[in-house]
């Protein structure tokens, strides 16, 4: 455990009484190393342990009993607040409607996001339409169409291109008085300028209320790449970060919370539509500390 | 020394690991003498670690078959197709096992690469037994005479033990069918962090890979973890997924790759 490590670091260097300073940069040392192998960005890592170094190096710390747990406690009061601090609530205007933009890499789990947001929306009383707007991926449509019709939601893609399929979503969504849009887009690498281009066409069109990124729990030092890229291109309101029912330490959750300021909302948890819960920072941030 | 520190973040910014990063510097440190560029020296060490044998072996006197596996989202279809053009591009007539039966529209796009790469697809309803599709496969391959079997498999994270042990079963039926297959790729999305290491090691000890294909190189990730991949299990990456095309594959290259990760 953590704990366990920083404690062996103290016990090496050894001093009578109070703390040392060198055993607080030891043990901030330690800590780096851990947070790196638990997938935190090197820069997010580095601007954390600056907070760590300057409560460590208060009174309280360094003339503890407990010094190893109480540095551990630093720590993790640093990254529940850096990734929110409480659950942040995902709150939908009464506009109608209220419109859902998901975007994010490839693979990283958006089209099942969807899905799992309408169901999740659909159970609050409301009336979402979810739109296929990934015109490029093989049977891309096909994949939300079989979602939609698990869950009783219905699904549209018409259009030559997605803007067109973006525009004539939310026409159909007022003629049918739908509640909540949820559009899926094609995964983008944030270094393809034209499909990045597109998103920006996309979200002008859709002037959403949420652009969601999807995020994998598993990514590593990109994750901070791929958050500032989007942030920059469509203003990510928030995050979905999936797949964490896998056994990653997920860093990326404070890399992208970090480098935007913005939320992680929901987690996914696994492959069935209902398979998405709240985000916890405190849980995270036991998880990252492993 | 601060050269140095710079080369070490750059491995782990590269997901090479802070242990392994710091392990390599410090080695080369140590035979380093005057005059030497480090850069070139880490570059050197990377080469090395990563191994030579990187070539497909198939056999070409029966039916080669290959099982393609990984985690969700790591893009084995995707790689499926393109390889199946690549092995149809050097004259070998190739078949689809379409084994992913359980994600919505997974026998849908994997019936558009077949298409796009002339291969032939072998594929059931969904909620059908992946390994009743296999030794399917397996059968009409060999009684069609074709060159190569590819094998599709549904995404799954090695966390969850019914579906590795499913896993195991369909690599088991496979051999049973007489298609006991000659590579076992994993597939390893190059945005991956240390958690790929976890995953190479219950996917190797599941079903025996042979090779990684590590995809998404195309973006800004350099894919570092096959580097403790390739020491702790002595799996080499065979092959490189560069974009959505059908082109879009490489045979994996030592050099350059090291070359991207130092930038
Ligand atoms: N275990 C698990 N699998 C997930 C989760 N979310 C998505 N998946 C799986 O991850 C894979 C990719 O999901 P998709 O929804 O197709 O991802 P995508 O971002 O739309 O992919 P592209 O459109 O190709 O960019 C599928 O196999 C999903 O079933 C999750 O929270 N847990
Ligand atoms: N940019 C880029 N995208 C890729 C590459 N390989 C695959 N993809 C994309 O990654 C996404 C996922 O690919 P799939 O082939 O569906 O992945 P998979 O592993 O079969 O996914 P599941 O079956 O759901 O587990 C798709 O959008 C692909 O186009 C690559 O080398 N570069
Ligand atoms: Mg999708
Ligand atoms: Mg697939």
């Amino acid at each position: 455990t953590l704990t366990g490590r920083l404690n062996a670091v103290f016990k090496k260097l050894r001093s009578r009484g109070k703390l040392h300073p060198k055993q607080v940069e030891a043990a901030l040392a330690d800590m780096r190393t851990a947070l790196l192998e638990a997938d935190v960005a090197v820069e997010v890592a580095e601007d954390l342990l600056e907070r760590v170094r300057t409560r460590a190096l208060s009174e309280e710390v360094m003339r503890s009993l407990t010094p190893a747990q109480q540095v551990v406690k630093v720590v993790r009061d640093e990254l529940t607040a850096t990734m929110g601090g409480t659950q942040a609530a995902f709150t939908l205007p009464s506009a109608r409607p209220a419109v859902v933009m998901v975007a994010g890499v490839q693979g990283s789990g958006k089209t099942t996001a969807c899905a799992k947001l309408a169901r999740m929306v659909k159970e609050k009383g409301k009336h979402p339409l979810l739109v296929a707007a990934d015109l490029q991926r093989p049977a891309a449509i096909e994949q939300l169409v079989t979602l939609g019709r698990e869950i009783g939601v219905p699904v549209v893609s018409d259009g030559r291109d997605p803007v067109k399929v973006a525009r004539s979503a939310l026409k159909q969504a007022g003629r049918e008085g739908l509640d909540v849009v949820i559009v899926d887009t094609a995964g983008r690498l944030h270094v393809d300028d034209e499909m990045m281009r597109e998103a920006r066409r996309v979200k002008e069109a859709l002037r959403p209320h949420h652009v969601l990124m999807a995020c994998d729990a598993m990514t590593g030092q990109d994750a901070v790449v791929q958050a500032r890229a989007f942030m920059r291109e469509v203003d990510t309101t928030g995050f979905v970060l999936t797949k964490i029912d896998g056994d990653a330490r997920g860093g990326a959750a404070l890399s992208i919370t970090a480098v935007t300021g913005r939320p992680v909302f929901f987690v996914g948890t696994g492959e069935k539509l209902s398979d998405l819960e709240p985000f916890y920072p405190d849980r995270m941030a036991s998880r990252i500390l492993g | 020394d601060a050269e140095w520190a710079g080369l070490e973040e750059l491995l782990v910014r590269a997901d090479v690991g802070p242990a392994t990063a710091t392990r390599i510097v410090k080695e080369v440190r140590e035979r380093f003498a005057p005059g030497d560029d480090p850069r070139a020296l880490i570059a050197e060490e990377l080469v090395a670690i990563l191994g030579r044998d990187h070539g497909l072996e198939l056999p070409s006197d029966r039916l080669a078959v290959i099982l393609v596996v990984g985690v969700n989202g790591s893009g084995k279809t995707t790689t499926i197709g393109k390889l199946a053009a690549r092995l149809a591009a050097e004259g070998r007539t190739v078949s689809l096992a379409g084994g992913d039966t359980f994600r919505a529209a997974a026998s849908e796009q994997l019936e558009v690469w077949a298409a796009r790469a002339g291969a032939h697809l072998v594929a059931q309803e969904r909620g059908a037994d992946p390994a009743a599709v296999a030794f399917d496969a397996v059968t009409s391959a060999i009684a069609r005479g074709v060159d190569v079997l590819i094998v599709d498999t549904a995404g799954r994270l090695h966390t969850r033990t019914p579906l590795m042990d499913e896993l195991r079963k369909v690599r088991r039926v496979l051999e049973k069918a007489g298609g006991r297959p000659d590579e076992v790729l994993l597939v390893l999305d190059a945005t991956t962090g240390q958690n790929g290491i976890a995953q190479a090691a219950a996917f190797a000890e599941a079903v025996e890979v042979t090779g990684v294909a590590l995809t998404k190189l195309d973006g800004t990730a350099k894919g570092g973890i096959v580097l403790a991949v390739r020491e702790r299990l002595g799996v080499p990456v065979k092959l490189i997924g560069t974009g959505e095309g059908i082109g879009d594959l490489e045979t994996f290259d030592p050099h350059a790759f090291a070359e991207r990760i130092l930038g």
